[in-house]
């Protein structure tokens, strides 16, 4: 049955991509919808301008978890040398 | 909607950054 | 039965690739209709667009949240070993007797601000 779900799915994915595709049909033609697709399009670049900012942090914090794991056995050697010295 | 998650997981991840900055420097005064 | 079985997933075959005609065919259309310029994009290419950047945001999302609890692991791991180092540091001076000078004002805020 979970075969035969996946297949329903996937027929199902398709059906309302052809739905979504067919309500775009005539949006080119439209003055007023044409002017709400280039604000969508404008938008898509913000967001796309967001997303590097969001990439080049997580870049940073990637970065800053290889100092943390530097820290973090530089205070192991010093807990042993201690223990040593114990 | 998007853009303004985008926004607040920015921020978001900027403010850990700066926080994690302090905890390093604070580890290493603690190490001397 | 399985004569039946091979027959119905021809069908499903069929039907798939009607679909993905169909879908084609569509979008061909609009792309005449209305090509790309460097002011407007068609609406097929912004749909596209759009789940574009839906699943780079997830992939994003969820790389971010790798890296946030990978952080905090290592920061947890920092301070418990710096706290049995220090616990073992003042065991040492207790054995030792050793006189050591008081703790200044900035070892004071760090300390503060790890805990």
């Amino acid at each position: 049955t979970s075969e035969l779900e996946q297949l329903y799915s996937h027929v199902n994915e398709k059906i309302g991509n052809i739905k979504k595709t067919l309500s775009l049909r005539n949006l080119g033609q439209d003055p007023t919808l044409k002017t709400v697709l280039n604000k969508i399009g404008d938008e898509i670049i913000i967001v796309n301008e967001l997303l590097n900012k969001f990439e080049l942090e997580i870049r940073y914090q990637e970065q800053i978890s290889s100092s943390l794991k530097e820290l973090s056995d530089l205070l192991e050697e010093d807990y042993k040398d201690v223990e040593h010295l114990n | 909607a998007l853009k303004d998650d985008v926004n607040i997981l920015h921020d978001k991840a900027r403010l850990e950054s700066q926080e994690s900055i302090g905890f390093i420097k604070a580890t290493k005064e603690s190490m001397k | 039965m399985e004569a039946e079985v091979d027959k119905l997933e021809l069908m499903f075959q069929k039907a798939d690739s009607d679909l993905d005609y169909i879908q084609y065919r569509l979008e061909y259309e609009i792309k005449t209709n209305h090509p790309d310029s460097a002011g407007e994009k068609n609406p097929v290419t912004l749909l596209k667009e759009l789940s574009a950047i839906k699943s780079r945001y997830q992939t994003l999302c969820d790389h971010y949240k790798r890296v946030a609890t990978e952080q905090k692991e290592i920061k947890t791991r920092i301070s418990t070993t710096l706290n049995k180092t220090m616990t073992r540091i003042q065991e040492l001076q207790k054995l030792t007797d050793v006189e050591l000078l008081p703790p200044t004002e900035e070892e004071k805020t760090a300390t503060e601000q790890l805990k």
